[in-house]
């Protein structure tokens, strides 16, 4: 199910907050010009809507987020952007129509583990390896 | 195809698009073959169906939440610099879980399939065989840990005061008209009023799994007491497939994933 973006309660801290909870990790930042920057967006697998609660022990689901969102010049620091992309979106504000803006995609990757019976009722836990989205970046 | 497709407004304000069946199908599938499945596992018993938890699964929840826990605290250290929340001591009533599972890709326990007891004919030693049907050992990952898992209570034979010598065999080929040849794994030196869950490292039974395709693994236990006399396993407290389901013997192996493509190309 894709839920639309909610505010998230920032942890009270003196230091200074972490990139990934800088505005924008799940509030609607936008650029300039009204588009929205690249960045994680809430998304998450069900196996109870899947209907595998039957084989499934753990989790009944998981978040898995995705990433979507302009990669417009100029990127700023939030973006997770390489230098390349840096270099294209600048390309592409002379040649828009010769070369694309850079893609909003996940810079950042973690496992998933899930705990289920097989058919001979053994129990199986297996880690999952780039199933969580943890943060997006202009590629 | 003209086949209708009904969109409706999702609660967060996005369209969603109603799958057709074989739309669903293809889905399901999809998802099965990124988590490595090639079809969708059917127990034997739905959970309505099965009694109390088995000691398996327990071990496995508890191994789930262990795993589970360590990943949010790599989030947690990562996004906050927090040091690493050590693994504390997990109820008395479950084993702990094994030593290797931060870095196994994927942990089997295995149901004890079959339990076999010598009945001393001409005298000689007691001992208890355990089955295991290892045919869904995961292909293409290698075998890190493996461990044979047995719940001993207290005996009710009269060696309370002494010490016990168990030892654990493999079962490396069976005769029609002799012996089974026989290949020691572990043995365990505890005193006979021990109570509690008993860890026998057998990965070195791992080696003929993959190698040979041996997918019937027999494992022999014998108990000794100090000065050599063989003794029931089960007069020591030794709990078989009659114990409670929580306490049930079972084996746990760790596989970590070969390097390889992370995905097999289709």
């Amino acid at each position: 199910a894709a839920k639309g973006p909610r505010r998230r309660q920032h942890k009270k801290s003196n230091d200074l907050p972490h990139p990934n909870k800088l505005p924008g990790i799940f509030d609607d930042v936008h650029a300039a010009d009204g588009r929205q920057v690249c960045r994680r967006h809430e998304l998450y697998v069900s196996f109870q809507d899947l209907g595998w609660l039957d084989w499934v022990i753990a989790p009944q689901g998981y978040s898995a987020y995705y990433c979507e969102g302009e990669c417009a010049f100029p990127l700023d620091s939030c973006m997770n952007a390489t230098n390349h992309a840096i270099l294209q979106s600048l390309v592409h504000l002379m040649k828009p129509e010769a070369v694309p803006k850079a893609c909003c995609a996940p810079t950042k990757l973690s496992a998933t583990s899930v705990l289920y019976y097989d058919s001979n009722n053994n129990v199986i836990l297996k880690k999952h390896r780039n199933m969580v989205v943890k943060s997006c970046g202009c590629h | 195809s003209g086949s209708v497709v009904r969109r409706r407004l999702h609660a967060a304000g996005f369209l969603q698009r109603r799958l057709s069946g074989g739309e669903r199908r293809d889905v399901q599938r999809e998802i099965l073959a990124v988590l490595g499945l090639p079809g969708r596992p059917r127990p034997r018993n739905p959970p309505s169906a099965r009694g109390p938890a088995a000691a398996a699964p327990l071990f496995m929840l508890d191994l789930y939440h262990a795993v589970a826990g360590e990943e949010e605290a790599e989030e947690e250290e990562e996004e906050a610099a927090v040091s690493r929340p050590v693994l504390t001591g997990l109820s008395t009533q479950s084993p702990p879980p094994g030593s290797v599972v931060s870095r196994a890709d994927t942990v089997v326990s295995l149901v004890n399939v079959g339990e076999l007891r010598e009945h001393r004919r001409e005298r000689g030693p007691y001992w208890k065989e355990f089955r295991f049907d290892l045919t869904q050992v995961p292909a293409g990952e290698s075998v890190t840990a493996a461990e044979f898992r047995i719940y001993k209570a207290r005996g009710v034979s009269g060696h309370s005061n002494s010490s016990l010598h168990i030892s654990v065999y493999e079962i490396a080929a069976e005769h029609y008209n002799r012996e089974s040849d026989l290949f020691l794994l572990d043995v365990q030196d505890l005193h006979a009023g021990t109570e509690g869950w008993l860890v026998f490292d057998v990965t070195a039974a791992s080696n003929h799994w993959l190698v040979d395709q041996k997918y019937n693994l027999g494992l022999r236990l014998y108990v000794e007491t100090a000065d050599g006399h063989s003794v029931d396993p089960g007069s020591v407290g030794l709990l078989g497939r009659r114990g409670p389901r929580s306490k049930q013997p079972f084996m746990v192996t760790f596989f970590r994933a070969s390097p390889g493509p992370a995905r097999i190309p289709r």
